[in-house]
C-alpha cells in the first residue's frame, strides 16, 4: 500500500507543471524514504530529476517499492481538478495499475476522488554522480526566468560566462544580440533577492534557450535559483520544494564541432 | 558551429 497525504497540495499541481512540458511520460518511484522520479526529454537533450521526501508529507505510508508510470498529460489535467488550497492524498495499492487521487478542500465541505490509470513504462535511468562544480550561481528565479524569456527573443541560444566579477547572459541572432549581467549582491534585504557566486575557476558554456525556458515554470517553487556549471559538462538548474525536495534539470551544453 | 550533446552522453545508464 502507497499512501501520501500533503496538506500543501498546491506544491503538487506547481511540480507537476514544472515537469509536464518537458516529460510526457514518467515513472514516480515510491520508497521509504520518498517520492522520485526522473526522466529525459523526448530528444534525450535534457533530463529533470525530482525528489518529495517522506518527512515533507504529513502522511506517508509506502510497504513495498512502487514504480508508478504515469501519463503526465493526464496526471496534469487530474490535478487541474483540484483548488490551490486543498489537501490532495495519493493512493495506489501494491499491484493496482491505478492511482487515486483525493482532493479535500480546506474545511472539508467538498471531496473529490479521482482515479488515474497507470501505464507499464520502461525507463532507461542515468547515474548521476555527485560532483563539485566550478560554478554555482544563486539568483532571484524571476530574474533567471525573465532572461531566459528576453534572450529567447534575440537567439536560439545562450551562452552563459561566470567569473569572479559575475555571471553574464548572452545571445545573438539574425535582429543583433543581447547581453545580460548579474553581480553579486549580498546586500538585499530579502535572502531571495540575493546573488551569490561561488567560483573556483571561470566558465563559460552554450546552450539552447528554449530548454533553459521550460525549465523556468517552475519558477513558482522556489524565490531563487540556483545554477551550477563546469566547463564541458551539464548545467544543473535547481529549485527547492519548499523544505521536502527538489526538482533539478540537467542540460548537456553545446559544444564546438 | 556548435553541435548539441546529448545528456545520456554524459551520464552512466544505471
Amino acid at each position: 500500500m502507497f499512501e501520501a497525504r500533503l496538506v500543501q497540495g498546491s506544491l503538487l499541481k506547481k511540480v507537476q507543471e514544472a515537469l509536464k512540458d518537458i516529460v510526457q511520460e514518467a515513472s514516480w518511484d515510491c520508497t521509504s524514504s520518498g517520492l522520485s522520479l526522473q526522466a529525459m526529454d523526448g530528444s534525450h537533450v535534457s533530463l529533470v530529476q525530482l525528489t518529495l521526501r517522506a518527512d515533507g508529507f504529513e502522511k506517508y505510508r509506502c510497504d513495498r517499492n512502487l514504480a508508478m508510470g504515469i501519463n503526465m498529460g493526464s496526471m496534469s489535467k487530474i490535478l487541474k481538478c483540484a483548488g490551490n488550497d486543498d489537501v490532495i492524498t495519493l493512493k495506489a495499492e501494491d499491484t493496482s495499475d491505478r492511482l487515486e487521487l483525493m482532493f479535500e478542500s480546506p474545511k472539508g465541505e467538498k471531496i473529490s476522488n479521482y482515479e488515474m490509470k497507470l501505464m507499464d513504462l520502461d525507463c532507461e535511468q542515468l547515474g548521476i554522480p555527485d560532483q563539485e562544480y566550478s560554478c554555482s550561481i544563486k539568483m532571484p528565479s524571476h530574474e533567471f526566468a525573465r532572461i531566459c524569456r528576453d534572450l529567447s527573443q534575440i537567439g536560439e541560444c545562450v551562452v552563459i560566462t561566470c567569473t569572479k566579477d559575475g555571471v553574464q547572459f548572452s545571445a545573438k541572432g539574425d535582429m543583433g544580440s543581447g547581453t545580460v549581467k548579474m553581480s553579486q549582491n549580498l546586500g538585499a534585504e530579502k535572502e531571495d533577492d540575493q546573488v551569490t557566486i561561488e567560483m573556483t575557476e571561470p566558465v563559460q558554456l552554450t546552450f539552447a534557450i528554449k530548454y533553459l525556458n521550460m525549465f523556468t515554470k517552475a519558477t513558482s517553487l522556489s524565490g531563487s535559483v540556483c545554477l551550477s556549471m563546469s566547463n564541458d559538462v551539464p548545467l544543473v538548474v535547481e529549485y527547492k520544494v519548499e523544505d521536502m525536495g527538489h526538482i533539478k534539470y540537467f542540460l548537456a551544453p553545446k559544444i564546438e564541432d | 558551429m556548435n553541435k548539441q550533446k546529448k545528456i545520456s552522453s554524459f551520464f552512466e545508464t544505471k
